[in-house]
């Protein structure tokens, strides 16, 4: 899976729909103090779910939506759009893939043997007959064959805001919820909080965490 | 649960502070280490029949040492500013090589480093790039150079931005950017 | 008492926000305010037979409005990381003219800032060398060249600080100090 | 008055003796990450009398002390003096500051006599026979004349620590306490957590601030 484009359209200072294509391993951002730099995160941040408007450096969400210029009026509506490149993966990836999961159900089967409480509860026994309709099941074949469970060569996710304060989420253009993306993302190291993502000035934020804080990035990343 | 956490844990450590890991990398030299401090509840810590004291996975936080070249081991508090910003690279570049993201933001990471270390990280962030896109705003023009595509940003209508190309000698001295025209 | 802080505060908001003031020079334009927040204790606000509310010299907090050049009025919150900085230096400067002390010192405020700016910023600090010392630490050869005596720290024996005097053409383009016979 | 001087003796890393003069108006310091630049910001406030070892960036107060590096062993005491020329104040600035004693001793007055309480306590009534002779209104003669109240062109302070724990301040090599440090600038804006100090990362700290925390700023230039 691959990042390949955003799409701002009045978010914060990108009063005009602007499109910033990731074509290249290492893109840069340059410019002066104050161009709309760093807004550029937060718009990343805000598609993938970020609910607190705090950490938007706003005081309340509708902060986002462009509040116009000297030579423009504020705007009806922030959208920001994430597209990734979703292509089938290889065989040999598939197998490694496959080869994981296996590993991963065997240990947590070991784990119930033991009988430890925690682990018990996590895989359904082989005995139990489980449904291949549901959704969590056809995610799963999906997700066998390309890196987001989504059966499509490109995956856009969009976040929408209106003035009025309504918001919606929409997954290639269908409306979704915030928990369609959380699930889309799972265990992929992405998200508006994940250890992918150094905002300015908290470049040594881990460090400076508590050793329980930081116990989290490391479960993050389990 | 417990094992996979396990399993990472050992995974970054060895990324971050075994002999060819990320902070020997980025200071060139010197020694790291991630210990995991038991949280101590209450009652006494546990220990085994040797002494050593039983480590709850599931409850433990993580410490840092990092111990920059000639230096005495330090906590991560006395360490400088630079030194400060390397090392918290050197652990994200670890957490990054024990389960990569697509994708990396990396908002001025540099702004406290010297020459001598922009350099160091920007080497660093190359050797990622075989499984990650990274974003990277900065001023300084070392990083600028090791960016393969570079945007500007630009308020020509103030408080308007717009997303322009750049290529790296449009790119001022004052960090503004001129029109190619002008080249 | 009352009055002084009075003074004061009239004294440091002309410099910070007038015309001339610190905000404008260093945004090259642009508005700037202080406000007093009066604190509303339990009871409700007090009122001035013209409706204005009754200012309490000695509770009241302080607010900052900043509005650089062609942008709406903002929070501090939504200035970016170079603007908030300015507005710090040009805050500081206000309170500064009203009330000089001998030196200051100013460790890496120039980070986040642009080339632009830093300019500015060492031009405006320029303008208080008829009443203050000023020790300023930076990465900037910007900055550096503002300064009219440099000193390198370099750590030849590792863990050691040592001073040495320099010249502006001795720092190398990575920081690093060079023997002045190596030129 | 000018400073003159700083000198490092065993405090952090700077384990020899140095000495850093300040002939000019702007002095820079300059060299690699990690090499000491910040650890003469902490040896000006820590002379200045802080007394905060977390806001010098240790533990408690012994990290101060050279704790030894590769090549050499950790040191027994930490010393740090600050030197600053206070030369006799020409005729006009005297007479300025004598015009600015009297007026503000006309406003406590003035205030004393509408009854407000807190101004009140402040002045000594004119009737109140003031004993010339202790060390405030000596303090106040020699303020007259200098910069700093001490009869002397310059004034060294010094601040040492001994591995042990004990610690000491002197005023031109003379044994003195934290109080009579404090009492030295006061009213100068010269202080350990005055706001002359900028430490590494913290420009934003009076814009970050609350409200109330920022007006103790104002209440400190006043
Ligand atoms: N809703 C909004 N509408 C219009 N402008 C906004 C909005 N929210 C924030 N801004 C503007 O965006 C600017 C901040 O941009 P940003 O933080 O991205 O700058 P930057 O390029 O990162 O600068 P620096 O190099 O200083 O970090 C502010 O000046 C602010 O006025
Ligand atoms: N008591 C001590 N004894 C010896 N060395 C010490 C002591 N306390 C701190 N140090 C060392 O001082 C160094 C930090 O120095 P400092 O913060 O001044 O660097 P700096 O020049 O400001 O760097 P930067 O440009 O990264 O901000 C650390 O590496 C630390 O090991
Ligand atoms: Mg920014
Ligand atoms: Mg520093």
């Amino acid at each position: 899976m691959r990042l390949a484009k955003l799409t701002l359209f009045g978010f914060k200072s990108f009063a005009d729909k602007t499109e910033i294509t990731f074509d290249e391993a290492i893109t840069g951002i340059v410019g002066p103090n104050g161009c709309g730099k760093s807004n550029v995160v937060d718009a990343i941040k805000w598609v993938l779910g970020e609910r607190s408007s705090k950490s938007l450096r706003g005081q309340e969400m509708i902060d986002v939506i462009f509040a116009g210029s000297a030579g423009r009026a504020p705007m009806n509506m922030a959208s920001v759009a994430l597209t990734f490149d979703n292509p089938e993966l290889s065989p040999e990836v598939l197998a490694a893939r496959e080869a994981q999961m296996r590993q991963a159900q065997l240990l947590q089967q070991a784990e119930s043997i033991e009988g430890s409480p925690d682990a018990g509860a996590q895989v359904a026994g082989p005995a139990e007959a489980v449904d291949p309709n549901t959704p969590s099941m056809i995610d799963a074949r999906v997700r066998a064959r390309r890196a987001l469970p989504v059966d499509s060569p490109q995956v856009e996710i969009e976040r929408r805001l209106y003035r009025d304060g309504s918001s919606e989420y929409l997954i290639n253009s269908r409306k979704a919820r915030l928990k369609d993306i959380r699930d889309l993302f799972l265990d992929t190291g992405v998200g508006a909080d994940a250890y992918s993502i150094i905002e300015q000035g908290k470049v040594d934020a881990m460090l400076l965490a508590s050793p329980m804080e930081r116990r989290t990035v490391f479960e993050e990343a389990a | 649960s417990r094992d996979r956490f396990r399993q990472t844990f050992e995974k970054v450590t060895e990324h971050f502070a075994g002999q060819d890991g990320m902070f020997r990398k980025l200071f060139g030299g010197g020694k790291a280490e991630i210990r995991l401090m038991p949280v101590v509840r209450d009652g006494a810590e546990q220990f085994h029949s040797d002494g050593s004291p039983v480590t709850d996975w599931l409850e433990s936080g993580i410490e840092i040492i990092a111990k920059p070249p000639g230096k005495e081991p330090r906590s991560i508090s006395q360490l400088s500013g630079g030194e400060k910003a390397m090392t918290a690279v050197a652990l994200l570049m670890s957490i990054f090589r024990s389960k990569p993201a697509c994708f990396c933001v990396l908002d001025e990471v540099d702004a406290a480093l010297d020459d001598a270390n922009v350099d160091r990280f920007c080497r660093v962030v190359e050797q990622f790039t075989d499984q990650s896109h990274f974003i990277v705003i900065t001023h300084h023009k070392r990083t600028m150079h090791s960016a393969h595509q570079l945007y500007g940003v630009t308020m020509q209508e103030r408080g308007v931005s717009k997303r322009v190309s750049v290529k790296i000698d449009q790119v001022g001295p004052d960090g503004k950017i001129r029109e190619p025209q002008e080249q």
